[in-house]
């Protein structure tokens, strides 16, 4: 038996808005201590990890570990018949065929019921090893979202070049080139504003990726004022959206390698 | 211009 209630539909609306155009269906692993998801989209080009803990839900229970597959656009669909400030909450027994979601109003005088079809996804899993990034930026989500959207009128790839001195984000195609540079702040403090962009470096790191699924992973903005890239050399570049006390979206993006 | 990474190249499918 699954039970798990989050007081605002609001967001797990915007946690499957922020993944569901990278991953069409997804495996929900639960377990006594939260909900776990992890996905590659079709080209093995992203990869998105999900983690929700269970103490971040006003009720969580899990019997027993329980895997459930899920498709995230009917999931997405269900969801917008909730109003934001619904209570949700999600249940499924021991082999079930359906997930039950139900919303319930505020004033709790509207209860509204839906299941949704449970399926089996034969899908590869990564090993996701423990890194030392060379670099971290921490930047507002909202800047990243922007810088994403002002370097797509331009070109398909992003260079990301962390240095001491900050980051660059660079672009060019067959209109021109662009780029555009965030200078490290020591303190990230209200002074600075909540704007403001730090880098931790141990050694300056360039990777090259495609924009497209920047654009996607911008998707998580909603959910966190902060978004950190993870840089190291040859391997993939990290983003983590940390969600408010209860967990995070990271997003590991292959990056685009010599040939 | 490089060619386009997969992450299973990266990390090990389990």
């Amino acid at each position: 038996m699954i039970e798990a209630v989050l007081p605002q539909a609001s967001l797990l609306k915007k946690i499957i808005e922020a993944i569901k155009e990278l991953v069409s269906e997804a495996n929900f692993d639960f377990s006594e201590t939260g909900i776990r998801l992890q996905a590659m989209d079709k080209s093995h080009i992203a990869l998105s990890f999900l983690h929700l803990r269970n103490d971040g839900f006003s009720e969580y229970r899990c019997d027993r570990s329980q895997t459930l597959g899920i498709n995230l656009e009917s999931f997405s669909k269900v969801l917008k018949c909730a109003a934001n400030d619904d209570q949700v909450q999600i249940k499924a027994t021991d082999k079930a065929e359906s997930l039950s979601i139900s919303f319930e109003s505020t004033a709790k005088d509207r209860v509204s019921e839906f299941n949704v079809k449970l399926m089996d996804i034969d899908i590869d899993s990564v090993d996701v090893p423990d890194m030392d990034y060379q670099a971290t930026v921490n930047m507002s989500s909202q800047e990243f979202a922007r810088i994403v959207r002002d370097m797509m009128t331009i070109g398909e790839a992003i260079t990301i070049d962390a240095t001491k001195q900050g980051v660059k984000f660079s672009t060019s195609g067959d209109a021109g080139e662009g780029n555009i540079l965030l200078r490290h702040r020591k303190t990230i403090d209200e002074e600075d504003g909540p704007s403001s962009t730090s880098v931790e470096i141990n050694e300056p790191v360039s990777h090259s990726l495609a924009l497209k699924f920047l654009a996607n992973f911008a998707k998580a903005a909603p959910l966190a004022d902060r978004v950190s890239i993870n840089l190291i050399e040859d391997a993939p570049v990290m983003f983590e959206f940390k969600i408010s006390d209860m967990g995070h979206i990271r997003f590991y993006l292959a990056p685009q390698i010599e040939e | 211009k490089g060619q386009q990474g997969r992450i299973d190249s990266f990390f090990k499918i389990s």
